[in-house]
Order: structure tokens, then sequence, then C-alpha cells
């Protein structure tokens, strides 16, 4: 698969390069968290395009942030489950 | 007033076309 540059998702509808660089992480979310690939994709899209496209170009952020997206995913069920269980 | 928290964060599927945040300026 041929890198994805900024020009190429520049070339794309506002709605589309989200789901472009979507289809990009996820493959790469999900070898490190299959169980949790499509929700810590959707937290990730919550970041800037340009910031997302430095992430595929450099596995050591995307790493690191995926593993922030993990813990603040995990907050935030630990919160949710403790309001259903209270 | 209901939370809307619960659904958060949007789940991407690959294949589907994405929709979590429909409010995304230009």
């Amino acid at each position: 698969q041929e890198p994805l540059t900024a020009s190429m998702l520049a070339a794309a509808p506002p709605q589309e390069q989200k789901q472009i660089l979507g289809e990009r992480l996820y493959p790469l979310i999900h070898a490190m968290h299959p169980f949790l690939a499509g929700k810590i994709t959707g937290m990730l899209l919550e970041i800037d395009n340009s910031e997302l496209l430095l992430m595929l170009e450099s596995p050591e952020s995307l790493h690191s942030k995926i593993e922030e997206a993990v813990a603040v995913l995990q907050v935030h069920q630990m919160s949710e489950s403790s309001h259903k269980s209270a | 007033s209901g939370s809307s928290s619960v659904n958060w964060p949007p789940e991407f599927r690959p294949g589907e076309p994405w929709k979590g945040y429909p409010n995304i300026d230009p």
C-alpha cells in the first residue's frame, strides 16, 4: 500500500478524508488492540488530519497516541459502568 | 436530561462510511 500524502488527502472531500485516514489507521491499531480497534480509531479521528498524517509516518508517535487513547477509553468505560451499577 | 456519552467514542468500521463526527469544519 502506497504511503498516504497530504496532497492525496487534500484531493478528497473533508468527510472522506477522515474515512481515508481511518482505513489506514485501523489495521495498525487492530494489530495492537484487536478488540478496541474500532473505538480507538474513532477516538484518533478526532485529531487534526495533519497530525494523523504525521502519526502514520511515525510508528512511535502512533503507538504512544494509541496507548493514550486506550487509557482514556478505559477510564471512560470505568466511569460509565460505575454510573450504571450505582 | 440524559447523557449521550454512553456511545462515545463512535466506532470506526473499515469499509463502512465514517460518520462519527459529522460537524467537522473543513
